[in-house]
């Protein structure tokens, strides 16, 4: 998921 | 994960042991904004909606729950328990706190990556999160004797932005495809409402004086 990424920081 | 943002987590946990040292040990939240905590707290509860839904990594888990637990017991502290009440300096912290919650949220519904409920509330999280720290910021101007604890917890958690940043910028130049406006963008506004407290931060320590915002 390309988008997802981001979301492995909090 | 590159230093920069195991650095800037870190920091941002060591800013939240600062302030619960304080408040546990010393059992004063003088200084400390509750309306900047509940901030927080709504922060995180609605950025980490995905906690049991999608897993990451055990370091990730682990950490998303120490800033749930820790923000909300924080807010339950400064709100419940008998002897850091008494220490809240609510006639000083005054700021409207609410009224930063609408726009957000407005803000969240038009601007966001995708238009679903999680993903809303995640960009919802971020812009008020840019906000959160303003009611703190204001309190600390106000406050005649900013203690030790205090300075540290603000400079730490400037810090963690600054570093969130910083791995921006590297993630960028080593990862394909690696472009999100939203968060760099309420980041960077996020940082740079904390320029003025760490020009006076820094001045205070080089001059090795007391920490004293102008009003």
């Amino acid at each position: 998921d390309d988008d997802q990424h981001v979301k492995d920081e909090l | 994960m590159n230093i920069f943002r195991l650095a800037g987590d870190m920091t941002h946990l060591a800013s939240v042991l600062v302030l619960l040292l304080k408040i546990h040990t010393i059992k004063s939240c003088a200084g400390i904004s509750l309306k900047t905590q509940e901030l927080f707290a709504i922060v995180f509860a609605s950025r980490y909606l995905d906690i049991f839904t999608d897993f990451i990594s055990l370091y990730n888990t682990l950490m998303k729950l120490i800033f749930l637990g820790s923000s909300f017991s924080i807010v339950w502290y400064i709100r419940r328990h008998k002897l850091v009440r008494r220490s809240y300096d609510k006639d000083q912290d005054t700021f409207r706190h609410y009224f930063l919650l609408l726009p957000c949220f407005i803000l969240a519904l038009l601007i966001n990556e995708k238009f679903t409920f999680k993903e809303v509330m995640w960009t919802f999280s971020l812009y008020l999160e840019a906000v959160a720290i303003l009611p703190q910021l204001v309190l600390l101007q106000r406050t005649k004797n900013i203690d030790n604890l205090t300075g540290q917890y603000v400079f730490l958690l400037g810090a963690y932005r600054g570093l969130y940043i910083l791995n921006w910028i590297y993630r960028y130049f080593t990862e394909p495809h690696y472009v999100h406006w939203i968060p760099w963008i309420s980041g960077l506004v996020q940082t740079l409402l904390y320029a003025d407290f760490f020009y006076y931060y820094f001045e205070s320590w080089k001059n090795n004086k007391k920490l004293q915002l102008p009003a």
